[in-house]
């Protein structure tokens, strides 16, 4: 899992 | 993504075009303070390192685990970052004379430090970049102090700044209003960290909402506080 997944947001 | 997500997105950027323009049509920065977009630097600097990964996975051609919304992340991140670097970079070469450096007298540790203890204690996960994301999350809840500051200082703020002022604030209450609904409507979704600093943050410009509103209501150019 990547951490753009851990924060979708910005 | 949900319209009050993809509203609070498009809003923040807005944000950076007004200031931007504001300060390209009038060749002057006054009443911005440097010290709160120096801080929004460092918020998204120690924030988007996860750049980086994305760029790994690109380099390295793999793509399985990047999505749409990787794409649109990355894509709003460097806009972000390079607007964010831009205005810095303006307010420190050509329009450096029209600075208000003078009045923006907020002490800088006053947030960074606090910040930093918080983060290092109130974290999902006790890693470098995890730390870094939750630090840049707490500072952008106060880097907007100076700011504000600087406006009670002066006592007013040109048109420009205002809006600017709105768009940069109103862009994290549109976001409280994204994390209600996205709780409402996914599956274990919660960030309490997140939630928690970003009513912080909108908490500290009711003020300011309450001023601009009224400046609107009444047609006056500038914002005016009560003396």
């Amino acid at each position: 899992e990547s951490d753009d997944e851990l924060h979708d947001e910005l | 993504m949900n319209i009050f997500r993809i509203s609070a997105d498009l809003l923040h950027l807005a944000s950076f075009f007004i200031l931007i323009f504001k300060m390209k049509a009038t060749k002057s920065c006054k009443g911005i303070s440097f010290k709160t977009q120096l801080m929004y630097t460092l918020v998204f600097t120690c924030r988007y390192l996860d750049l980086f990964h994305v760029l790994g996975m690109m380099i390295t051609f793999n793509f399985a685990h990047i999505t749409g919304l990787t794409l649109y992340n990355t894509f709003m991140k460097i806009l972000f970052l390079a607007a964010s670097y831009y205005i810095v970079y303006l307010m420190r070469t050509e329009l450096k004379s029209t600075s208000d450096d003078a009045r923006d007298t907020f002490v800088l540790w006053h947030i960074l430090a606090p910040c930093a203890v918080l983060a290092l204690i109130f974290n999902a996960q006790f890693t470098i970049l995890e730390i870094l994301w939750t630090f840049s999350i707490y500072l952008e809840a106060v880097a907007v102090m100076p700011q504000l500051m600087l406006l009670i200082e002066t006592g007013e703020a040109d048109s420009l700044s205002s809006h600017y002022m709105f768009a940069v604030g109103g862009y994290r209450a549109l976001y409280l209003v994204n994390w209600v609904y996205r709780y409402a409507t996914e599956p274990y979704y919660s960030n309490w960290i997140a939630w928690i600093a970003g009513f912080v943050q909108t908490a500290l410009f009711g003020d300011f909402f309450y001023y601009y509103f009224v400046k609107i209501m009444s047609g006056d150019a500038a914002l005016k506080l009560p003396t």
